[in-house]
Parts: C-alpha cells; sequence; structure tokens
C-alpha cells in the first residue's frame, strides 16, 4: 500500500521503510518546493536522504538533522512531522515563505538508518551506528561524537562497547562523512541544528571545550528566546547554554565541528522529557512535541534569515 | 530480539557534590551492567540508569546507604517496550 502523506499518522512511530515511502509521497504533493536527495549510504548501504525545501538556485541554506542516536524516537518522529509542516506552510506562513524564499532548507530526518532499523528489529535501545569494529566482539561508534571536532578529548570512550565510542578516526563513520561532505561541498550553510532526545536542552557550542566560543551572547540569547518561544505553546521548559557547562564534556560532536567549519548558528536540541518514559516517549505525544519543537526551530531560522553573514 | 523483562529505569537526584560523585563511582561498576541514560553530571540535572533486573538489590541498597534520593521512572522496561510495539502494530493495520 502506498502512504499519502494525508494518510500517514503523524502520532505514530515509523519504519526506516514507512518514512522513506513517505518522503516520496511528500515531494511528490508539492513538487515545486520539495526534492529527495540520496546523500550517500549507510554503513550497512541502506540510502540516506535528505529533503531539500528550495524556492531557487545558489540560496544559502539551513541544516537540520534528527535522530543521529537511533533509540531517540521522538527525534526522527519530530522529523516526518516538521517536514510535513514545512511544506504545507510554506505559501500561508508569511515568514516561513519568506524564509524560504531567500533560504534553502535541508532536512535529514534519519540520521543513522544502521541504527534505527536496528532499533526496530533488535535492541529497542541501540544509539551508536552499526559498524564492525576490528578486534572487537563489540559493533557501532557515537556518530555524535566522531565529527572533526577535538576528536577523542574528553566525553568520549575509547572502548569500542561504550555506548560513547568514538571510533578509530575523525570522520570513521560513513554516516558522518556523507553529512561532512555534503555540507562541505555545498560550502553556503549558514546554520546547523541537530535534534536530539531527550533533556528538554536548547544547547550550542562548545562540548569539547568549556571556554565560550566567540559568539556565545548572540548564541545564548536566540536560544533562550527560542526557548521561551518553545515554552509558549505548553509551558515545557528547557535549559539553555553551551554543551560543556550544560550537560558535560563531550568530545567530537556535531555542532562543534559544524561551528568550527563557520557555520555560526550551530544549535543541538533534546526534546521532552516528562520524567516518566526517557527514550519511550508514547507515541501520542509525538506531536505535541514536534509542535513546540517547531517554534524553537522557527525562531532560530527567522534569526538566521534576519542576521545574514 | 533483546529483552528486558523486569529491568527498571530509576532516577537519581542527587543533591550534592558528594552525591554526584558516588553515582560517578557507580559508572564504573561494570559487573551491575547498567546503562546510564541521564549520566551524573551536576545537582542540577537528573540521573537516569538503566537497571538489569538482576541488579537491582546491590543497586538499591548502594542509594539507600548513600541517602541518595531516587524514585522509579520506569517498573518494567519490556512492559513499556510491549506496549509501544503493540500500539506500532495496531498502527499499522
Amino acid at each position: 500500500l502506498e502512504l499519502s502523506t494525508r494518510s500517514i499518522n503523524f502520532a505514530a512511530y515509523h519504519t526506516l521503510d514507512t518514512i522513506y515511502s513517505w518522503m516520496d509521497s511528500l515531494v511528490a504533493q508539492h513538487p515545486g518546493l520539495v526534492t529527495k536527495e540520496e546523500v550517500g549510504r549507510s554503513y550497512e548501504g541502506r540510502p540516506m536522504y535528505v529533503l531539500k525545501f528550495s524556492t531557487g538556485s545558489d540560496r544559502p541554506a539551513i541544516w537540520i538533522d534528527t535522530g543521529i542516536h537511533a533509540r531517540e524516537w521522538v527525534s526522527q518522529a519530530t522529523g516526518v512531522w516538521t517536514a510535513n509542516k514545512i511544506a504545507t506552510d510554506y505559501g500561508s506562513d508569511a515568514s516561513l515563505t519568506s524564509l524560504l524564499n531567500s533560504m534553502d532548507l535541508y532536512l535529514l530526518i534519519v540520521a543513522n538508518p544502521d541504527g534505527y532499523v536496528y532499533t526496530h528489529t533488535r535492541d529497542r535501545m541501540w544509539r551508536k551506528t552499526r559498524s564492525v569494529n576490528p578486534g572487537s566482539a563489540c559493533r557501532g561508534v557515537d556518530p555524535n561524537r566522531n565529527w572533526d571536532a577535538g576528536f577523542g578529548g574528553p566525553g568520549a570512550s575509547t572502548n569500542p562497547c561504550s555506548d560513547s565510542y568514538h571510533g578509530p578516526a575523525a570522520h570513521s563513520e560513513v554516516e558522518v562523512k556523507n553529512v561532512v561532505d555534503l555540507i562541505t561541498s555545498h560550502g553556503n550553510f549558514k546554520s546547523f541544528i541537530s535534534v536530539h532526545a531527550y533533556s528538554q536542552l536548547l544547547m550550542y557550542p562548545y562540548g569539547y571545550s568549556c571556554s565560550h566560543v566567540p559568539d556565545q551572547p548572540e548564541l545564548d540569547s536566540v536560544g533562550r528566546a527560542a526557548a521561551q518561544k518553545l515554552a509558549s505553546l505548553y509551558g515545557t521548559s528547557y535549559r539553555v547554554g553551551n554543551i560543556c557547562n550544560i550537560i558535560y564534556p563531550a568530545s567530537g560532536g556535531s555542532i562543534d565541528w559544524s561551528y568550527d567549519a563557520g557555520i555560526k548558528y550551530s544549535f543541538a536540541l533534546e526534546l521532552r522529557d516528562t520524567g516518566r518514559y526517557g527514550f519511550l516517549l508514547p507515541a501520542s505525544q509525538i506531536v505535541p512535541t514536534a509542535s513546540e519543537t517547531w517554534l524553537a526551530l522557527k525562531h532560530i531560522m527567522e534569526h538566521v534569515r534576519d542576521h545574514p553573514y | 530480539q533483546r529483552l528486558f523483562v523486569g529491568d527498571q529505569v530509576i532516577r537519581i537526584n542527587a543533591e550534592s557534590e558528594e552525591q554526584i560523585q558516588l553515582l560517578q563511582a557507580l559508572e564504573t561498576q561494570e559487573e551491575w551492567e547498567l546503562e546510564f541514560w541521564r549520566r551524573p553530571v551536576s545537582t542540577g540535572l537528573p540521573v537516569d540508569v538503566r537497571v538489569p533486573r538482576g541488579s537491582l538489590e546491590p543497586v538499591r541498597s548502594y542509594l539507600l546507604a548513600h541517602d541518595l534520593p531516587f524514585s522509579v521512572l520506569i517498573s518494567n522496561l519490556q512492559e513499556l517496550l510491549n506496549e509501544e510495539k503493540a500500539e506500532m502494530e495496531r498502527n499499522q493495520k
């Protein structure tokens, strides 16, 4: 059965195949706005698809990825809802329309497809990639410790059996390398946002160092305003700050890499925590979570649009 | 498929730096096979840890012995997983 964008249930978790099929239908329904592009293959050979929202050529761009950690299912589900929101609001939401009339938006809904499939088939609590670690019985690398940003530093493990194993080298994970190559070859990304769950945090660089980045005051101010917008819907309270101080030192993270690559507006979100479910947030909370997150994402993107650099 | 029958997820709210250090010591305790969903960092953030069924007693004793305030976030992880799976199957139908 082919799913249409009308028939997919956004208040449900879906398999990789369903999400990928749904992407096709979204593209079919919004041909002048959305395209599905393969950015490469995962370790186990699965395609990695990014949805590109674009109304012109040679535009500066915003990057959003969801679900780099496989078990954080509300992240991928939020990505699906968000993609639909962008496609359906374009043309009716004046602010979003103006954004997409001047910038492109790339949305990678399943940033770790092998891990995501593994959470559906073998181990719901799997976090990492599924690459083989030579000399170890344990598989997988934490793809958010594998970026070339203080790689191998504090907050990452040298043990392949650890959930925060950084891998043998920076960008050793093809899932990371695919994104790095796309961002680098594009050369005009102005914002990079990674969406995780759960902890209710909105963070900016650095994680590999506790020193402040040069843009800290602006990033902090944007982050706090975004968190305020998010809270306006259901009162969900976020903490805002740099990764190192708000959680703990964590080297090799995606937004540290993007910031050091010159993408000033680099943020990471940790979606909602009800204090009852951890990674197993009930599907009934997907839409509320995505809806409140959208307000924060939109605020950040509007700031990016209005503050060219 | 990996099962988590009887595993609990416990939320610990450390109230001092000393208690954070006690929890950090737990992270290195490999014998109990704990999985930290949220690691011990500061008193402002709760610590969530998945405790395998077989380690529940020693972990609870450890927490009680050190006056570490905790509550049960998930009383049986597999039950929650089963509910999630059933809901997905219903949705697919």
